[in-house]
């Protein structure tokens, strides 16, 4: 599983 | 950015701006939990660290600076200008069973072991029971205003609406799930469930948010 870039995320 | 997300965001802004509202006209922040906002405070600074490591956008950037601003300005409001009308005997629940947990859970599971990174699980896990005191002191009180259920309301239509935005991303960006967000999500979520029920039977039909004996 790939994560997403959590950064991108609030 | 999906439709989800940006509903989402601008959700969770809305709950701020009402909070807001609510303690400046009727000039009181009975009903809200001061614990629950410090821990929001909390939850933005160890999070938004990032802001000095990764620059995303100017949308990811202000939002972020908006949330650890606005919620620092509310412990402000709550603990100086509108200190008479917070009753500290009813903000109760022990916050160190949350931090404590969170802190263990953040050095078990992260994505990387540094601090920036173990910092932002620690947030992660500490927002989905933030509420928590809040919601034990609506349990102790029974009843709350109408405009600090709303409040409330927009912050868990945050937190609904973010679930939808990971499914949507699962299928969009080839497969990418983040497992500590959407576990931390649906618990948070659900912790919503019980208010969600009575906001829509009681408050939406024009009746007063109070709960059975």
């Amino acid at each position: 599983i790939q994560q997403p870039d959590h950064h991108d995320e609030l | 950015m999906n439709i989800f997300r940006l509903l989402g965001d601008l959700s969770h802004l809305a709950s701020i701006l009402i909070l807001l509202h609510k303690i400046q006209t009727t000039r009181s922040c009975r009903g809200i939990s001061f614990k629950t906002q410090a821990l929001y405070v909390t939850v933005f600074v160890t999070r938004y660290l990032d802001i000095f490591t990764d620059w995303v956008s100017l949308y990811n950037f202000t939002m972020k600076i908006f949330f650890i601003a606005s919620t620092c300005y509310i412990l402000y409001l709550m603990k100086m200008k509108y200190r008479p009308t917070h009753d500290p005997s009813i903000d109760t629940f022990r916050v160190e069973y949350l931090l404590g947990p969170c802190a263990l859970l953040a050095l078990l599971f992260h994505y990387r072991f540094t601090v920036l990174e173990v910092l932002w699980s620690f947030s992660i896990f500490l927002e989905s029971v933030a509420i928590l005191p809040q919601l034990f002191m609506l349990q102790r009180t029974g009843e709350a205003e109408t405009i600090t259920t709303h409040y409330l309301a927009a912050l868990g239509a945050y937190r609904a609406l973010y679930i939808p935005n990971w499914i949507y991303r699962y299928f969009t960006e080839s497969g990418q799930i983040d497992p500590i967000a959407v576990t931390a999500g649906l618990v948070q979520t659900a912790l919503y469930l019980d208010f969600f029920y009575v906001y829509f039977t009681k408050v939406l039909q024009g009746q007063k948010f109070e709960l059975p004996a």
